[in-house]
């Protein structure tokens, strides 16, 4: 995946952070103190989206290879970025119970970007 | 509010403002994180918990291991560590409560496996034999019946792990337990079973939400 910087236009990974005190729940999340949550954005022209890497998977990389080599309009539906890595969030939190819980909820974190 | 002639480069349509998409972004996290944790919204500290208390806990609690993470997104583990509450005791016998989360809805969690974490202060070179009683609601939800108990020889101050089995993990994944550990044969000075901040008894459990109704697609 690649990570948005600058100018860049192409399909990538804009960092975002957020911070659990700025949004005033760190009263009750433990830890970690904020969430890394990332999001993808860019273009995802067909002759990028085609190409092993960036296309979101195998099956994608073909489609769009198909979706290029054909006359525009015949195969129908542009490709957009989105997230082809994620990871879990680890939290740890007080409940309404003042019990304390820990949690991983699965695919918080955008790890990596691609086209559909 | 959408930015004026603006095009969103991932899937075409209007872009926002950089003020308006950071809020969305916040409210999409936050909603997010609810949204997985069962939550309807933030939970409010009712019964602030010791730092003393906190760190003893933590340092009972075992991480889940990388890569043990379940595939089915329906299916979510987590570990609970509840603190007692005392009620009803006496120098010879102490009675916990505990209050598992209510956040959840009821019958949509699985109990796996509990422990009781408790101190006991004893004087020394002596051995003292403890009961601990498990006690649930009868089928009117009025008294609290005698569904099991364990007996344990006790012979060292410190913290003390009790496994605890199914008929203690089904009051938990209910929502409610009672505990009563009794000294057996012997009459203390003072309560063995310390409560203070920094030793506070506790259970931790490893329970399983919403993997009791699920749909296999066939």
């Amino acid at each position: 995946g690649i990570d948005c910087q600058g100018g860049s236009r192409m399909c990538c990974r804009q960092e975002f952070f957020v911070d659990f005190r700025e949004i005033g729940w760190h009263d009750w999340i433990i830890q970690p103190e904020g969430y890394a949550m990332n999001f993808c954005i860019g273009q995802c022209p067909l002759h990028i989206a085609g190409m092993p890497g960036i296309a979101a998977s195998f099956h994608t990389a073909v489609l769009n290879l198909l979706k290029a080599n054909t006359a525009a309009g015949t195969t129908g539906g542009g490709s957009c970025c989105v997230p082809t890595a994620r990871r879990p969030l680890s939290l740890l939190y007080y409940d309404r119970d003042s019990n304390i819980v820990k949690t991983d909820i699965p695919d918080m974190v955008v790890e990596a970007c691609g086209c559909s | 509010t959408p930015r004026a002639g603006g095009q969103c480069p991932a899937c075409g349509g209007p872009t926002l403002e950089l003020e308006s998409q950071r809020e969305l972004l916040l409210d999409l996290a936050k909603r997010s994180i609810l949204d997985k944790l069962h939550l309807t919204q933030r939970p409010t500290l009712n019964r602030p918990v010791s730092r003393a208390a906190l760190r003893t806990a933590l340092q009972h609690l075992h991480g889940v291991p990388q890569g043990a993470l379940l595939e089915d997104n329906r299916e979510q583990e987590c570990e609970i560590i509840s603190f007692a509450e005392t009620g009803l005791s006496t120098i010879n016998q102490t009675r916990l409560d505990f209050h598992f989360s209510s956040d959840r809805t009821a019958g949509d969690r699985e109990v796996q496996q509990a422990s009781l974490m408790f101190f006991v202060q004893l004087p020394s070179n002596t051995t003292w034999t403890l009961k601990v009683r498990v006690l649930v609601l009868g089928p009117h939800n009025t008294n609290l019946t005698l569904a099991t108990q364990y007996l344990l020889e006790v012979d060292a101050s410190g913290w003390h792990q009790l496994p605890l089995g199914p008929e203690a993990q089904a009051a938990c994944s209910q929502g409610h337990l009672t505990l009563e550990l009794v000294l057996e044969g012997q009459v203390a000075q003072s309560s063995v079973i310390l409560g203070g901040a920094a030793h506070r008894p506790f259970v931790a459990a490893r329970v399983r939400v919403g993997g009791k109704h699920q749909i296999h697609r066939r």
